[in-house]
């Protein structure tokens, strides 16, 4: 009964956080590193 | 032993929005930022290239196997992201040094001739995002105090 | 009073300008207050009606844009994400517009009562785009699109809490030398925290405006909302989180919220069979509580008894997957240990946190007077027998006639008096006989009819948790009331309770675990004496093979 949670497609064993790539619960994908904000020096912020 | 429960009307009403509502998907970047620098619309690429993240690819270890140019290219094209700043790391790591006054990344060439504790003076390699290429710099003073 | 097409057109006009100095390259705060100062030409910021109007007006115009390009995208066959990315350039500018004006609102002192103008601006703005929406949703129906909506909120949530001068205060360390604190940068600034919070407040006040229940079209992009990494971490971890500053004080803005969808849910999971909505809605939540489970098992601990009032009684995975939770500096022993004995456990004469705000329920209930005199005395004796009536509701229909949370808290209530009573280092199956307490639970398990005992044997089921004292008082209690009861009907619908909770899929609470174990494997029970364990062959065989796994 109830499903098998694995098919959710979340990472259950990852030692990381599963919230910060989270894309949401209507996508399948965790997000990749170009799609993460992230709080680099404003240095970078070139373009 | 509870068995079903009739549904109020105010539950049908409600139904019916949401059977209406889920017709309208929600795409990742509904809530992420804009990013002018990139393509707006990923090109389909042919079927057979791979078309999932590889594994661990948001790791250190990964980028640190990445070529320079590659590195590079990520760090100037996909700024603010995790990937400019897993980008930033790993060149580090390969004796890159990140110049905020120059907005550049410099990496010594050979021996500098001076070196005290505010800068360094003799010959570095830089990395030139507009004519895409490695320059050389002779006489550069990589001052310290705009060390990032 | 200006009229509102003259106010439109100025509003326009102001936008449209906005939108071009927002897609130049000059960085808009750089010629904002130029811009603001064409605002007050305009008479804009003159009063408070006419910023409100402006607001709205602005914000149809943003949304009626977005209605043009996403009805046209199919007439233009341009992709999802072209017209998502035309749309965005209006609305992200429009939101944009809205940070600098709450950014710029009062004055930049950086004391507390200076950003009372930014909050009360915010809390307008967003009251009126809720507003808005609502209305939209009335006007078109089926028809509604959540986007204009929902991404004029996530941008205004990214821009407004991301780090100390997103709100146009000064830089920190000003603030050390302006407020005199001594705080080094790494510590939490209290300022900015308060800040944060009144923001996230001002969030969650919309979120509770546009909920599922008023505005169901909203629903999934409601619910990306308070999936949203950045929502979730500034709410549950804290608005200055970082891996060694975590606060809690948000868990009171997030947990409202995720009962909220629970609740949503409730009629629609209360029948087996689920619409396609429902279903996609039903597994979103899913997904946000998993990911609940892993990062935040204590927010989930915390806030169980909450959730398991929202819960429906059939919703056993997703009741499972909140039991489940346990803080992450517990070590769980394996529940199959041969001669596990769970009284030797540090943690299990720990009560856990978060039940207090439960029992409001009783507060206010006809009976409180008897029950706490009951429990103290035994008496009045006619108690007993009323307390069935108590928990009905009035005029409730089948599936439908118990107060579940007054259930819930009630037995919660009880079996926390009772643990006061032993101290939690003496709880054993003798020490909880032959109280007032017991006689309670007793009575119940003897006179409420088959829906009634379900619920209470669920409430008690319900406390079958990590190692802690009510895990181990209530594991007890349910043992002990199959152990005493003459009737096999109440045996075996005890036994129901625990099975279904097992044979759903992953997970299952530790406690679930430990104490049918105790009861398949304790010989006091006779457990494989009694008929209903041979009710079915599928059933049989289940037993059996839970128990070749345990014994």
């Amino acid at each position: 009964l109830g499903i098998d949670l694995g098919t959710l497609k979340l990472d259950l064993n990852s030692a990381e956080n599963l919230y910060s790539t989270f894309c949401g619960p209507w996508s399948d994908q965790p997000l990749k590193p170009h799609e993460m904000d992230y709080p680099v020096p404003h240095e970078y912020l070139i373009n | 032993p509870l068995g079903p429960v009739q549904l109020p009307k105010q539950c049908l009403y409600q139904l019916h929005m949401l059977e209406a509502a889920c017709r309208h998907t929600i795409y990742p970047v509904d809530s992420q930022r804009l990013r002018p620098y990139l393509p707006p619309n990923p090109c389909p690429t042919p079927s057979y290239y791979p078309q999932q993240a590889l594994q661990h690819s948001d790791s250190v270890e990964f980028f640190h196997r990445l070529s320079t140019e590659t590195l590079f290219f990520i760090f100037y094209f996909m700024e603010g992201t995790k990937a400019q700043y897993l980008a930033a790391k790993a060149l580090k790591k390969q004796s890159w040094r990140f110049h905020t006054k120059y907005m550049m990344w410099f990496q010594r060439h050979e021996e500098p001739k001076t070196i005290t504790d505010e800068y360094e003076q003799g010959t570095y390699v830089y990395f030139d995002y507009e004519k895409w290429g490695q320059r050389k710099k002779e006489h550069f003073t990589f001052e310290y105090r705009y060390l990032e | 009073v200006e009229s509102d097409s003259e106010l439109l057109e100025k509003t326009e006009r102001l936008m449209r300008d906005w939108i071009n100095l927002y897609h130049s390259n000059t960085p808009p705060n750089k010629v904002f207050h130029i811009y603001v100062q064409s605002m007050n030409q305009h008479g804009i910021l003159k009063t408070d009606d006419s910023i409100t109007r402006f607001f709205r007006l602005s914000t149809e115009l943003c949304v009626d844009n977005c209605y043009r390009i996403l009805n046209g995208q199919h007439a233009n066959n341009a992709s999802v994400l072209e017209a998502r990315t035309k749309c965005f350039q209006t609305l992200d500018a429009f939101a944009h517009l809205i940070v600098m004006l709450v950014k710029h609102s009062g004055s930049n002192t950086g004391s507390m009562s200076e950003s009372t103008p930014k909050i009360n601006l915010l809390n307008k703005v967003l009251g009126i785009i809720g507003g808005v929406a609502i209305h939209d949703q009335e006007i078109r129906n089926e028809e509604f699109q959540h986007l204009p909506y929902y991404r004029i909120l996530i941008i205004l949530l990214m821009e407004l809490t991301l780090g100390p001068n997103n709100l146009g205060l000064p830089a920190m360390n000003n603030f050390q030398h302006q407020l005199g604190f001594g705080i080094n940068p790494s510590q939490v600034d209290p300022l900015y925290e308060s800040i944060q919070y009144q923001v996230l407040n001002a969030f969650c006040q919309t979120l509770k405006l546009l909920k599922p229940s008023k505005a169901p079209s909203f629903a999934f992009a409601w619910l990306d909302f308070i999936g949203h990494r950045i929502f979730m971490e500034k709410c549950l971890n804290g608005p200055n989180s970082t891996p060694s500053i975590i606060s809690t004080k948000g868990w009171i803005f997030y947990a409202p919220l995720l009962i909220e969808i629970i609740k949503f849910l409730a009629p629609f999971l209360r029948n087996v069979e689920l619409p396609h909505s429902i279903d996609l809605l039903y597994k979103g939540t899913l997904k946000v509580l998993l990911i609940l489970l892993h990062d935040f098992p204590e927010f989930l601990c915390e806030y169980c008894y909450e959730l398991c009032d929202a819960i429906p009684p059939n919703a056993i995975q997703m009741r499972n997957l909140v039991l489940s939770a346990f803080p992450r500096n517990m070590r769980l022993p394996d529940p199959f240990t041969p001669n596990l004995k769970i009284d030797s456990l540090p943690e299990i004469i720990q009560s856990p946190k978060g039940a207090s705000n439960t029992l409001s329920a009783l507060a206010t209930v006809p009976f409180r007077k008897e029950l706490d005199s009951y429990l103290r005395t035994r008496s009045p004796v006619t108690f007993l027998c009323e307390l069935r009536g108590y928990l009905q509701n009035p005029n409730g229909s089948d599936g439908n006639r118990y107060n579940i949370p007054l259930i819930n808290a009630l037995v919660l209530f009880v079996g926390q008096s009772a643990i006061q009573a032993i101290t939690p280092k003496h709880i054993s199956m003798s020490s909880i006989a032959h109280s007032s307490h017991m006689d309670i639970f007793q009575n119940l398990a003897v006179d409420l009819d088959t829906e009634g005992r379900y619920l209470f044997l669920n409430a008690i089921a319900n406390q079958l948790r990590y190692p802690n004292s009510h895990t181990h008082y209530f594991s007890c209690t349910l043992l002990y009331i199959f152990a005493e009861s003459n009737t096999e009907a109440i045996q075996e619908q005890i036994t129901r309770v625990l099975l279904e909770r097992l044979i759903v899929n992953r997970p299952h609470p530790w406690g679930l675990l430990v104490t049918f174990i105790e009861l398949i494997k304790n010989q006091s029970f006779k457990f494989w004496n009694h008929e209903f364990v041979r009710c079915a062959p599928e059933i049989e065989k289940l037993f059996e093979s839970v128990a070749r796994s345990c014994m």
